[in-house]
């Protein structure tokens, strides 16, 4: 019995789980530490990456200060070259500025478009100043009308005394305004009070007028070498000087004025050929002349009877 | 030992989703880059 009794005191179990549990702590420290390495390796991984970040913004940070020097560089030589004739920055300059800033357009464009700027503004300059044309005329002394007939129809939008003039300016704008924009500016000669000085700026976009009361007129034009007003003769010319043109058709002496003498026999002849000329052309002023002429023989048969 | 092993799993991810972040930052800066030097040269 007492060996059963102590028999029965052995433990017979095979203690299987003993193994397991070790295993489940070696797994266990085994992902631990994989866990831990892998934690590691990607925080090695943020640092490298941050440095780069901080090393690109930098790179980024000069290159762009560099290109901000460069734009202001060539801003301030732009500036310097156009300056003089113009204080004020123009707007189409701005825009390229702004552009190359912005949008990192380069400076070769910019240049670009302040040249083609300024051709631009120095065509405009040249246009303005082929417009411009200033014509003599010879009227009555007893006439103070500042009514110049030229062919053309104006309409008169203003006067004023000017300083170096006691004679009143009067201002005309042609009557087919606004489509066609040609003024004109009507004073008296300081030297010559007879003589009228018309300046007109700009080229008619229409024919003359066919209807022109040429019969009772005091003063006509003719074109001597420059820009006359009538749109064809315009279109001829290419002077970049103020054209000057005298007409005298009241009297045989000449005009006194001292930028429109003409002293020369040639000069002469051919105004008064261009005079004949135009004066033929005129059809009212044929049939003035043939009633003229009848009227003449008319009264001499009368006479002769 | 299993409160650590949580912890560090997301440790893990946390980091993970910072380096993603920076990844695409590294991008953007490097593509900015290049466009300027594309310019400036």
């Amino acid at each position: 019995m007492d060996q059963y009794s102590s028999s029965s005191l052995v433990d017979t179990s095979l203690d299987l789980t003993i193994g397991v549990t070790r295993m489940r702590v070696d797994e266990d420290s085994t992902n631990t530490n994989a866990l831990v390495d892998e934690l590691n390796r990607v925080r090695a991984e943020n640092k490298k990456l941050s440095e780069m970040l901080t090393l690109m913004c930098d790179n980024y940070n000069v290159l762009r200060k560099q290109l901000m020097e460069y734009v202001n560089k060539s801003n301030m030589a732009e500036r310097d070259q156009i300056s003089p004739p113009k204080k004020r920055k123009s707007p189409v300059r701005d825009d390229a500025i702004s552009s190359a800033v912005i949008g990192g357009v380069s400076e070769s464009s910019s240049t670009d478009q302040s040249d083609q700027y300024l051709c631009k503004k120095q065509r405009e300059k040249t246009v303005v100043k082929e417009k411009v044309s200033r014509v003599y005329y010879k009227t009555e002394a007893s006439d103070t009308t500042l009514v110049v007939k030229d062919g053309y129809q104006w309409r008169k939008y203003g006067q004023k005394v000017t300083r170096d003039n006691p004679s009143p300016r009067a201002y005309f704008k042609c009557a087919c305004a606004p489509s066609c924009s040609v003024k004109k500016k009507v004073q008296r000669s300081v030297e010559d009070q007879s003589v009228l000085v018309a300046t007109y700026e700009g080229e008619h976009n229409h024919p003359m007028p066919s209807q022109i009361d040429s019969n009772n007129g005091l003063n006509r034009y003719v074109p001597l070498g420059g820009a006359a007003p009538s749109a064809a003769a315009a279109n001829s010319s290419s002077s970049l000087a103020e054209p000057v043109t005298t007409v005298d058709l009241t009297e045989s002496k000449k005009v006194m004025s001292p930028t429109s003498r003409i002293d020369f026999p040639e000069v002469q002849k051919l105004l008064v050929e261009q005079m004949a000329s135009s004066l033929t052309k005129d059809p009212n002023f044929t049939a003035a002349l043939a009633a003229a002429v009848t009227g003449r023989l008319y009264q001499q048969n009368q006479t002769d009877k | 030992k299993e409160e650590s092993a949580n912890e560090l799993r997301e440790e893990l991810n946390r980091v993970n989703s910072e380096n993603k972040k920076l990844t695409e930052m590294l991008a953007t800066v490097w593509e900015n880059y290049y466009a300027l030097h594309h310019h400036l040269e």
